[in-house]
């Protein structure tokens, strides 16, 4: 899971974005 | 009944795409082809017109390393590793943009968590490859969402590896846009590209293969109300699939060397986690 920490954020946050 | 219900996927996937690609295929080509009215855009072909068009790219500054400080040498070097850096800002807010797409469609957020990762991690870079397709013709590609049109020989111009990044994209893109799909054929084949149930590391995989179908079966039908005069598009566009994943490896082969070569680039971190022993 810590390999893809930002895919999985990105997959489980529908609106809070991640910072790109 | 059930061809109601195809109808429907092809019309719900058409609209999620609508909703998270802001440049589709329809404005693309209407820029492309100067239908835009004064809304021409900026060319790029050469250092001196990539140094002016960069107020129109959302360029962070990088600094330069210090044995780079020599002016002249400076200045190219910056312009060049700038504009890679922008590329990767952009690209990384398609990755975003594409898993939006992923999870509105039907039964994609259901799926075991990190079957959704491994489907993102493989599916993403054929995705954007794929929506690169519109924005290209044989003499350059729009950028920075339609705002810039890059030349392909400019692009052939920078120096190795930088020069070998694109070209193969426009091969398989002026062949690939000969199929003439609109932007609701693509929503479905996007789709089927992201459910693929041979990507490796996939923990259940029939959920996936069942999804795929459906999307398969819509697309199918799709195709032949949009295209009925195009003999076996359907056939046609599942054999881009193979090409696709070769221009995929072969791309992923060349940021491993930059990373090598370059010693100062940094690859975005997601980037970094989706190219990660992929291939």
């Amino acid at each position: 899971k810590e390999k893809h920490k930002i895919l999985h954020q990105l997959l489980q946050n529908s609106t809070s974005p991640v910072d790109l | 009944p059930e061809a109601a219900d195809l109808r429907a996927l092809a019309r719900h996937l058409y609209e999620a795409y609508l909703k998270y690609f802001p440049l589709t295929k329809a404005k693309a080509r209407a820029i492309l082809s100067g239908k835009t009215g004064d809304n021409v855009p900026f060319v790029i072909h050469d250092m001196k017109s990539l140094m002016e068009g960069e107020q129109f790219i959302n360029c962070k500054q990088i600094p330069v390393p210090e044995h780079h400080q020599q002016q002249h040498i400076k200045l190219l070097y910056a312009v060049e590793l700038r504009f890679f850096q922008s590329c990767q800002s952009r690209s990384a807010e398609a990755v975003r943009e594409v898993t939006e797409f992923a999870k509105s469609i039907p039964g994609f957020v259901d799926l075991d968590l990190n079957d959704q990762v491994t489907l993102l991690k493989y599916g993403v870079i054929e995705v954007l490859i794929i929506m690169m397709s519109p924005l290209m013709n044989k003499d350059g590609t729009l950028i920075s969402y339609g705002q810039i049109f890059m030349t392909r020989e400019f692009l052939k111009s920078l120096r190795k590896p930088f020069c070998q990044m694109m070209e193969p994209k426009f091969e398989f893109s002026v062949k690939f846009n000969t199929l003439e799909l609109d932007d609701s054929d693509m929503a479905l084949f996007l789709a089927v590209i992201i459910l693929s149930g041979d990507r490796p590391g996939l923990l259940n995989v029939k959920p996936i293969e069942q999804l795929q179908e459906t999307v398969l079966h819509s697309l199918e039908l799709q195709l032949k109300l949009n295209h009925p005069d195009s003999l076996q598009l359907f056939a046609k566009l599942l054999q881009k699939m193979t090409d696709l994943r070769q221009i995929v490896t072969d791309h992923v082969h060349l940021i491993q060397l930059l990373k090598k070569t370059e010693i100062d680039m940094c690859l975005h971190p997601l980037l970094q986690e989706i190219m990660k022993d992929l291939y």
